[in-house]
């Protein structure tokens, strides 16, 4: 089973403003 | 043919010819006759001329032309006549032929720093005490284990009136000794410069010449140097560089003018001087094609049993290491390229949400992954995860 890739924009960075990757 | 390799192109040590080193190089007397002019003798006329070229100039005619000195009324009747040879020559022999009667006492002295200092080579007199302080030169030679200035009987006089001076650099060397093998020999026949001081006629005057003048003076032509241009067994020829100076046409590796050092990225292993028996190249830095340039650690060197000391600098391509041999924190090893390929090493390229971290396993590619986490680069969920809304736990177990 070939998994979907990560979607960036799934990710709720509200709590980890710090950890966010530049895009 | 190529002197400095062999057939199979593999470096072997080779040696300029045996030139006269002195043939058309400026020498410079202390005096010479012509100015002001006399019957016989005037600078400012080429046909009554007797300047110090013509030492140098070609020579072994019949009726060869002369320098002469001044006219000596006097002591000190010390000549100096000086040849600076463009370079470093490793002598063979030296000779001075007379126009005129031989001096009863000269010195022979060398130069290896373009005339700053000067050494004896070797002293030329019927009175080696009185004159230079020394004993005759023996049948043994000389007394030490090393080379050393002898003093020599004063040339004599020939039937014609001249005379020859010759010293020949085996003269004041122990028989025995090896050029390949003895740096003593080697700085013995080392020599950038020649100085010959004439410091006390024989006879008086001329006896080739009509004016028969009273006082003394010296007279010679055919200067000869006979060497090779050192190149420290790295250069078969000698070459004129663009400014006009004397340099050997380095192989093996080696640079400078007497191919005394290795060329900035021949640093595997240190200089050596090429004998009969070993090229003793310099060897290129290992790099792989990623650096320029290297330096040579003789730690290394010795650790690796003497074959190899050369660190490469600034490897290029994301590489690194000692012989950029290895891809930098980052980066993998590509495994469909080779290792000299500018493409060699690969980003990791590691998620910046799935991945643990930037650095990657440098052999596999293989990024640090999060708990439920996989592929190469952590951009996937596992089998039995799904992608959650945390970036701190980005993939979680499926309910």
């Amino acid at each position: 089973e070939v998994m979907p890739t990560l979607d960036m924009a799934l990710f709720d960075w509200t709590d980890y403003e710090d950890l966010k990757p530049e895009v | 043919a190529d002197p400095c390799h062999d057939e199979g192109g593999a470096p072997r040590g080779c040696v300029p010819g045996l030139v006269n080193a002195a043939l058309g190089r400026e020498v410079l007397a202390s005096s010479t006759c012509g100015r002001p002019a006399t019957r016989s003798c005037d600078a400012s006329d080429p046909r009554r001329a007797h300047p110090a070229t013509l030492l140098t100039s070609a020579a072994g005619t019949a009726n060869p032309l002369c320098w002469r000195s001044d006219l000596l009324h006097r002591a000190p009747l010390n000549v100096t006549l000086t040849v600076p040879l463009g370079k470093a020559f490793e002598l063979v022999f030296v000779s001075l032929r007379f126009c005129s009667a031989p001096p009863a006492s000269a010195a022979l002295l060398k130069s290896q720093d373009h005339g700053r200092s000067w050494t004896p080579l070797g002293f030329f007199s019927s009175h080696c005490g009185p004159d230079y302080g020394r004993l005759p030169v023996s049948d043994d030679g000389p007394a030490g284990p090393g080379p050393e200035a002898l003093c020599f009987p004063a040339p004599q006089a020939q039937p014609d009136g001249g005379g020859l001076l010759a010293f020949s650099v085996q003269d004041g060397s122990p028989p025995g000794l090896d050029l390949d093998s003895s740096p003593v020999l080697q700085d013995w026949v080392t020599a950038t410069d020649i100085r010959i001081l004439l410091t006390r006629p024989a006879i008086l005057g001329d006896t080739r010449d009509s004016e028969a003048p009273v006082p003394y003076f010296y007279s010679a032509t055919e200067l000869q140097v006979g060497g090779r241009c050192k190149c420290n067994g790295h250069a078969s020829r000698c070459l004129l560089d663009t400014q006009g100076h004397l340099i050997c046409d380095c192989q093996h590796g080696t640079e400078g003018p007497d191919c005394g050092r290795c060329k900035p990225f021949y640093c595997d292993r240190p200089w050596q001087r090429a004998t009969v028996r070993e090229a003793h190249a310099c060897l290129a830095c290992s790099c792989n094609g990623h650096a320029r340039r290297c330096r040579f650690n003789m730690e290394l060197y010795r650790l690796s049993g003497r074959r190899s000391g050369g660190v490469c600098l600034n490897c290029r391509h994301n590489t690194a290491g000692r012989h950029c041999h290895y891809c930098r924190e980052g980066f993998y090893r590509d495994p469909g390229r080779a290792l000299s390929d500018r493409r060699a090493c690969r980003a990791c390229d590691c998620h910046p949400v799935g991945a643990a971290g930037k650095t990657c396993n440098q052999t596999t590619g293989q990024c640090p992954c999060k708990d439920g986490v996989t592929g190469l680069t952590c951009n996937r969920c596992a089998p039995g995860f799904q992608q959650s809304r945390s970036p701190v736990a980005p993939c979680v177990k499926t309910p």
